[in-house]
């Protein structure tokens, strides 16, 4: 790997980029989810986080243009030159130029680039790697259209990024898996924005200690399954039980969810959609896997909510009825995830439903055919049919403490 | 001073220019003797070939043309 002369980077870890125009090649949300998962390539591997603006001036500035373009180095139609960007510094420092003459794809075929490859390439000289001469990394300065799903940087990619700004807080060493190969429905259509509202990104929460897995007084701010896996939530830590390794995995939130900061209120999926949803205060966001979806936040308003509900506690799906119980205090809602609506005759009693849980819930999770509702470090195993009590556990009974 | 078909000329300007974009190669214009610049050009096509790992002629053979022709990223290869 190489760096420019003087090893130029950004001094910070929160980069922000923009994305200025779109290539007419793509759709707009197909170019999105390419240039974001070109960042996290490189956030899983640094202590790095990149926020996204929507407008104003970024440390990364993300253009589609042709030919002279206003700097010193004028593209030069279809092929040869695909792309180039600056490293870190003010300006033009960090910005990325995509020529738009090429044919932008997001397949990997022979009829066009594939965007995320360029892009994640094109960035890593905006966070100061110069080229390659490693074959197969990368940072390597010919195009490789290679197969994009888990694509992975190369050993010499990660030294590169590594001796500019070291490893990552903590290092997520495994992918989420693949989404099950189901037929895949289409992504919730995103919804206007109100004019006045600027789409935010979520303020990062300070990090305390991480506590230990099996501290008897853990308690966790949310819980979610996400393909298979569980994720277990407390500010920005990530505690991840898979059936696919035997150890619990430590991560953090931004490791996988760059723009999203920790301190989660309520987590849940619905795995038809291959969609989990994270709430925090009175926004809530929506992922699939790695992949924040277009148009959110959105306020938990757009859910049903009525105003004077600000934020809520714990949220869990029951994959079998379709329903989504956001638990708010001593009561709960009931969500249609079909009709995509609020249940009438809501909200009720918790503990008029559910035997035995008399507490607020901190968090929830359903599997196995049980819903468990964390409250402090103890955890209510209910059977999700007769919603009956069926045993009561320490919080972090899932790490084999 | 050998006689350059037309073919060759042209591979031979795209060669320049790549060797310029790429590999900071500048053609002297004060440079009365053609050979000077060929041999400086030679030294940079040495420099790119050791770069991708191609065997090292300082010749603008086919092997050589067909990795400069190939899509690539704008930012140079080595920096002045």
């Amino acid at each position: 790997y190489s760096t420019f002369p003087l090893s130029p980077k950004w001094n910070k870890e929160d980069v922000t980029y923009r994305i200025l125009n779109y290539t007419p090649d793509m759709l707009q949300e197909d170019v999105e989810e390419a240039i974001a998962k070109a960042f996290q390539l490189w956030s899983s591997v640094t202590p790095l986080r990149f926020i996204r603006l929507y407008s104003g001036e970024a440390d990364i500035m993300i253009s589609f243009a042709s030919g002279f373009h206003g700097d010193f180095y004028s593209f030069d139609g279809p092929g040869g030159t695909l792309a180039h960007a600056y490293h870190p510094g003010k300006g033009i420092g960090g910005d990325a130029h995509f020529d738009e003459d090429e044919n932008w794809t997001k397949f990997t075929t022979y009829s066009g680039f594939n965007l995320f490859l360029v892009a994640a390439h094109e960035l890593g000289h905006s966070l100061g790697l110069g080229h390659s001469n490693v074959f197969g990394a990368l940072m390597y300065p010919v195009y490789m259209g290679k197969d994009t799903r888990d694509y992975r940087l190369h050993q010499d990619d990660i030294d590169g990024i590594q001796s500019l700004y070291g490893p990552p807080k903590e290092s997520p060493t495994k992918a989420f898996p693949p989404q099950e190969p189901t037929e895949r429905t289409t992504t919730v259509a995103p919804s206007e924005m109100p004019p006045h509202e600027e789409p935010t990104e979520m303020t990062p929460t300070k990090l305390p200690a991480r506590p230990e897995d099996c501290d008897p007084h853990l308690t966790f701010d949310a819980i979610t399954t996400l393909r298979g896996e569980i994720l277990f939530f407390k500010d920005n830590y990530v505690w991840r039980k898979s059936p696919y390794f035997t150890d619990i995995e430590h991560d953090t939130i931004s490791s996988f969810w760059p723009s999203l900061a920790g301190g989660f209120d309520a987590a849940y999926e619905v795995d038809k959609k291959d969609q989990v949803m994270f709430f925090k205060d009175d926004q809530y966001w929506a992922v699939n896997g790695y992949n924040i979806q277009l148009g959110f936040p959105k306020p938990i308003q757009s859910l049903g909510f009525p105003r004077n509900v600000r934020k809520i506690d714990a949220a869990v799906h029951d994959q079998s009825t379709k329903k989504t119980y956001f638990f708010v205090g001593h009561r709960y809602w009931s969500f249609n995830e079909n009709t995509q609506s609020m249940e009438r005759g809501y909200p009720r009693k918790i503990a008029a439903d559910f035997h035995g849980i008399y507490h607020v819930v901190d968090a929830a999770l359903q599997k196995n055919g049980h819903f468990y509702f964390f409250h402090g470090s103890k955890q209510y195993e209910v059977d999700a049919k007769t919603k009956k009590l069926v045993r009561i556990m320490k919080s972090n009974s899932w790490f084999d403490c | 001073l050998p006689v350059i078909p037309e073919k060759e000329k042209e591979d031979m300007q795209f060669a320049q220019k790549y060797l310029e974009n790429f590999y900071d190669f500048k053609e002297e214009k004060s440079s009365l003797f053609k050979s000077k610049d060929l041999n400086l050009m030679s030294e940079k096509i040495r420099e790119m070939q050791s770069f991708f790992g191609l065997e090292v002629t300082g010749q603008l053979n086919s092997q050589t043309l067909n990795m400069m022709k190939q899509p690539r990223c704008g930012i140079p290869d080595v920096r002045s």
